[in-house]
C-alpha cells in the first residue's frame, strides 16, 4: 500500500462535486461517482453518468427518500448501465412518469460490484490500484465540519450508525500546522502541531461546503463506521488487471 | 428539549451579525419574527456545539458555521442523511433449491 493516494490529481478521473439539494440521494450520487471514476480509469472515456436514472428506476422506489448504494448497482445491472447525465438529467425529484432508461443510449454499465473487508489497510490497497470505492458513514460530525481531519471516537460518532454514503478518492498523511481558529463567535484556538493519516471523501452537498466539497477523517479507528460498508462496482472483466496506479 | 434560552437579556450583538452574514451567505429568510428567533437560538446553539467538538476532536478539523447552521440535528439527519444501514446487507442472491429433501 503506498504511503499516499489523491485520485483528484489524475486528469479528468473524478468528476465536479455534486449537490443532492433536498433529495435524500447520496446513495445514488455515491454510486454514480464511483461508476464515472472506474470507466474513467479502466476504458479513458470522459463519461458523465446519470443519477436521475438510479432514482427513477430504483427497484426499490425509494428515489428521494433514502437508499442504499447496492440498490444502485442491482439497477445499473437491471437496466443495462446507465444513460448520460446530458441525455437523463439530474432532477432532484422522482420523474412522475418514471423510469425512462430504455429511451437512452448507455455511456456506462458494470460486471459486478463487490464489498471489500472491512479493513482499513485493504480499503487503501485497492483504492489505490483499483480506484475509488463508495462507503457508508456516520455524517453526524459533518453538520458543522469546515477544514482538517475530523478523528471521532465510537462516544463521538458511532461507526454503528452509519447514514450517509459518499465516495472515498485517496489517503494522505499530513504534517498539519493549526493557525488560529477562524470564526468571529468561536472562541481563538490553536490546535498543535501533529500528523495525521486520514481519508479523502468527496461528498455530495455542493463545492461550498467542506475542503471544496471533500472533507477528510483519519484513518486507522474506524472513525465514523468508515469500515462497515465498503462497496465498489467492477467495470471490467477479471481478467488480468492492467497494472494501474493512484497519483501519490 | 427547547432550545429557547432562559435569558431574554440582549444578545451579543457579533451573534446577531453573524446571523444576519449567515442568512446574507445562505440566502436564507424566515417566515416570521418567531421563527427567525427560533433559528437564531439553533445557529447558535450549534455555534456553541462546533465549539464543543473543536476540543473534544482528536485530529485537525476545525468545526464551525456551515449551510446547516440553523437546522436542528434532527432536521439535519433527516434531510440528509438516508435510513440507517441495515445491521446487515440483504441477502443478494435467492435461496436456490428446494426446501424438500431429496429434490434437485
Amino acid at each position: 500500500v503506498p504511503s499516499t493516494c489523491d485520485w483528484r490529481k489524475a486528469t479528468n478521473i473524478i468528476s465536479s462535486i455534486k449537490n443532492q439539494k433536498t433529495c435524500k440521494c447520496c446513495w445514488a450520487i455515491a454510486a454514480a461517482d464511483n461508476i464515472e471514476a472506474l470507466w474513467r480509469i479502466r476504458y479513458h472515456e470522459f463519461v458523465e453518468v446519470s443519477v436521475q436514472e438510479l432514482l427513477d428506476c430504483d427497484r426499490c422506489g425509494n428515489a428521494c427518500n433514502g437508499g442504499f448504494v447496492w440498490d444502485a448497482y442491482v439497477t445499473v445491472l437491471n437496466n443495462s448501465g446507465l444513460a448520460s447525465k446530458q441525455d437523463y438529467p439530474f432532477k432532484g425529484y422522482p420523474n412522475p412518469h418514471g423510469c425512462l432508461a430504455k429511451r437512452y443510449t448507455k455511456v456506462a454499465w458494470i460486471q459486478d460490484f463487490t464489498m471489500l473487508a472491512s479493513d482499513e489497510q485493504v480499503i487503501a490497497g485497492y483504492l489505490a490500484t483499483h480506484g475509488p470505492i463508495t462507503v457508508t458513514i456516520n455524517m453526524k460530525l459533518l453538520q458543522g465540519y469546515q477544514k482538517g481531519v475530523i478523528k471521532a471516537t465510537p462516544t463521538t460518532c458511532d461507526p454503528q450508525q452509519v447514514d450517509h454514503s459518499v465516495l472515498l478518492v485517496g489517503f494522505g498523511k499530513g504534517k498539519e500546522e493549526e493557525g488560529m481558529q477562524s470564526g468571529t463567535v468561536l472562541s481563538q484556538t490553536r490546535k498543535p502541531r501533529r500528523s495525521v493519516p486520514y481519508w479523502i471523501l468527496k461528498n455530495s452537498w455542493g463545492a461550498e461546503w467542506g475542503e471544496n466539497g471533500y472533507f477528510r477523517l483519519y484513518r486507522g479507528n474506524n472513525s465514523c463506521g468508515i469500515t462497515k460498508y465498503p462497496i465498489t462496482a467492477r467495470v471490467d472483466h477479471p481478467v488480468k488487471k492492467l497494472p494501474i496506479s493512484c497519483p501519490p | 428539549d427547547s432550545l429557547l434560552t432562559k435569558d431574554t437579556g440582549p444578545r451579543p450583538l457579533e451573534l446577531t451579525e453573524v446571523f444576519k452574514l449567515f442568512q446574507i451567505k445562505y440566502n436564507r429568510s424566515y417566515a416570521n419574527p418567531a421563527e427567525y428567533a427560533h433559528r437564531l437560538n439553533i445557529f447558535a446553539h450549534n455555534l456553541a456545539q462546533a465549539q464543543r467538538l473543536q476540543e473534544e476532536d482528536l485530529g485537525t478539523a476545525e468545526f464551525g458555521e456551515t449551510p446547516f447552521s440553523d437546522l436542528t440535528e434532527e432536521e439535519f439527519g433527516q434531510l440528509y442523511g438516508h435510513q440507517k444501514a441495515p445491521e446487515r446487507i440483504p441477502n443478494m442472491v435467492k435461496k436456490v433449491g428446494s426446501e424438500k429433501w431429496g429434490q434437485p
